[in-house]
């Protein structure tokens, strides 16, 4: 099983919507996915809650638990709940739980997307430990392109303490993208220049039809907007990456 | 001294923004502003960064922190600190130090100005039972208001276990708003209909003025382009309420 991770410290950059459309699309590509809305704030599970399965996202961190089908259309959401935000408090053993969990649970599932939330505590660092490639959107914006250097920090240091070189980092996904914005624009040719090989060959663009497709709870493919099909076009060509 | 408090656990709702633009507007009424940030992205104390006094605000949870003026136009930041992250796994006692430091720096200041990270740690519950008044920007899109409930509750629940009935919720402020949007002007109807009494007199739009503010250190309203004096207008009858 993969084990995909959408990560990044900065708020607000699209990661969820980035989440819930990959898990989507691989479940329309006939894979079998587990999704784990990993954020206390629940907008994954907000999203795809008819796919909830018996395992919540906390389940993930105690011993030995079981992941199950939901047997819904190829997806399976462990929900967040409230008790997520204890997790961030309890010992760092329960890091390699979430990684032992998810490796039991192999023979059910072919794909695993992990939302995280906008921190760095212990539940985003075991979704990085557990990891077998990981996705950061990120806006082109003052506030999240100078928190970069620290994200590839914090990716390289999970990487190096938990032993797990194999991580294969998919990149900085500029999402939310004001195409015509000069900064923005700007922005992304730095990020070109000084970290070329962390950035995603791709982009999705702001548009109106992304916010349209989670407040339905449907991918924004589906959706009969002209904005809504560009879109659809632009998110499956990157995902298909 | 005042106490403002900018919270949401949302990301990326416009909380940095809005508590650097509440401080420069505030020192330039001549009052003695504090400002905290407690969000280790430390987003703020890039913007503000030539303001930073002695003390850091990770220092403000340690016991009898002196807090000292940066003697720089009326404003002094405790910067961000990355050991900030340590504060959520430290013993619930920590909660109370940040209220009694602050109060013992009563005499220097006028206003504190705290932005808090995007999550439900103890440094943001610190904060809120620190705060006299509290103002939440909101996203008008699906994830924020979704999360409006659960925002309000967190704010109630930390007044009544820490004793503090005397905080004063200044209001949900919505920010970034697409005025020309269908579906955010419905969310505000939404939002004035089922919580109009938590809704802020007012908003704040979506212009590439504040963006370019934050990255240039200044006020939005100090920006020679036409759409940052508009901001600068707008923003300044915001923070005057
Ligand atoms: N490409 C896009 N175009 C326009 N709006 C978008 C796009 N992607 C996301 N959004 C909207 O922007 C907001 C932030 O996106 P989202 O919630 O997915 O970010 P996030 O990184 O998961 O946030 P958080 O840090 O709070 O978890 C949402 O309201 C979403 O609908
Ligand atoms: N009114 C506005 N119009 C346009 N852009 C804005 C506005 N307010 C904030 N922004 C931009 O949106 C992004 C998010 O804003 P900001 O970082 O202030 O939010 P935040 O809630 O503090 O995020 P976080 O949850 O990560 O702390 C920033 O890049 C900022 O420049
Ligand atoms: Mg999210
Ligand atoms: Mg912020």
């Amino acid at each position: 099983m993969k084990t995909i991770v959408i990560n990044n410290q900065k708020g607000g950059v699209g990661k969820t919507t980035v989440a819930v459309h990959l898990a989507w699309y691989l479940a329309e590509a006939d894979r079998r996915v587990l999704v784990l809305d990993m954020d206390a704030q629940a907008n994954a599970t907000d999203t795809l809650k008819r796919y909830a399965g018996p395992a919540s996202a906390a389940d993930m961190f105690k011993p030995a638990a079981e992941i199950r089908p939901s047997g819904i259309d190829n997806l399976t959401l462990a929900p967040a709940v409230t008790s997520l935000t204890d997790v961030d408090r309890s010992e760092a053993g329960a890091i390699l739980r979430l990684r032992e969990n998810l490796m039991a649970a192999d023979e059910h599932f072919d794909v695993c997307v992990i939302d995280t939330p906008p921190s760095l505590g212990l539940r985003s660092v075991a979704a990085l430990v557990a990891a077998s490639h990981v996705l950061s959107p990120i806006y082109l914006e003052d506030y999240s392109v100078k928190g970069v250097k620290g994200l590839l920090q914090t990716f390289i240091g999970a990487q190096q303490r938990y032993g797990r070189p194999d991580v294969s980092f998919l990149g900085l996904l500029p999402s939310i993208f004001n195409t015509r914005s000069p900064r923005q624009r700007a922005h992304l040719e730095q990020l070109l220049r000084d970290a070329g090989k962390y950035v995603f060959p791709g982009h999705i663009v702001a548009r109106d039809g992304y916010a349209e497709a989670v407040a339905e709870r449907a991918p924004v493919w589906t959706l009969k907007r002209r904005s809504a099909q560009e879109a659809g076009r632009e998110i499956r060509a990157v995902l298909a990456k």
